[in-house]
């Protein structure tokens, strides 16, 4: 789901 | 990705890998006739490391890592993720229940009450968050929880009398993980439209102020070649 900010870092 | 991200997590990587060899020496003890002088000296003095930090890593992990399956970002960070969640928790399982390794625990001096910064931190979550939802807030604890983890471990160190390089070599390169991260956030901002997480940041920063002192002695005792002391 797009609306949370995407999580790209450990 | 960047270079300083990519520094971070390998940093991150290497200070598993150290506490992984240090627990695999531990058990490798057992196995030699004693007294093999590294082994008395393993197994007689306390590892010097806290069971208290490992579970609370755990438990960040457990909680940051809840979209390891449902959000697909790439496979270096679902290889990453399973890494330090399997570590994380068989270090645990090692220390608690492992025949040898539990010997060389200390748990006399690990006396930290780590519930003691899981429950605010678990409150700051619900009130400082970017989204009030079941995941959102349970990454923002994740972060705070790891802002503090490394408070039992620190206490431990000032309480062992000698601290042995692969433990110092632990706490530092998981102290310099967050600091690396410091730098790629700063190069993201600059880089990136829109990329502004102060939750992230200052998190990531007071982790980083928590290690400022350890930094301070774990140099000066490379610098003097001496061994690493923290004061009382």
């Amino acid at each position: 789901d797009n609306d949370e900010s995407v999580k790209d870092e450990l | 990705m960047n270079i300083f991200r990519l520094a971070g997590d390998m940093t991150h990587l290497m200070s598993v890998l150290v506490l992984l060899l240090k627990i695999h020496t531990i058990k490798s003890c057992a196995g030699k006739s004693y007294p093999c002088s590294l082994c008395f000296i393993l197994l007689e003095s306390s590892s010097g490391i806290s069971l208290k930090t490992q579970e609370l890593y755990a438990l960040v992990f457990a909680t940051r890592y809840l979209d390891i399956f449902t959000d697909f970002i790439s496979v270096y960070n679902t290889i990453m993720k399973l890494i330090f969640l399997g570590s994380s928790f068989s270090i645990v399982w090692y220390i608690r229940r492992h025949k040898i390794v539990r010997r060389s625990y200390d748990k006399d001096q690990d006396t930290f009450r780590h519930f003691f910064l899981v429950l605010p931190c678990l409150l700051l979550a619900l009130i400082i968050n970017e989204k009030f939802t079941f995941k959102e807030v349970l990454w923002t604890f994740s972060l705070y929880l790891e802002a503090v983890a490394i408070l039992p471990q620190l206490i431990l160190l000032q309480r062992t009398r000698n601290i042995d390089n692969l433990t110092g070599q632990y706490v530092f390169l998981l102290g310099a993980y967050r600091a690396l991260y410091i730098l790629n956030w700063i190069y993201r901002y600059f880089t990136e439209p829109h990329y502004v997480h102060w939750i992230t940041w200052i998190s990531g920063l007071v982790q980083t102020l928590l290690y400022a002192d350890f930094f301070y002695y774990y140099f000066s005792s490379l610098k003097n070649n001496v061994k690493l002391k923290l004061p009382a």
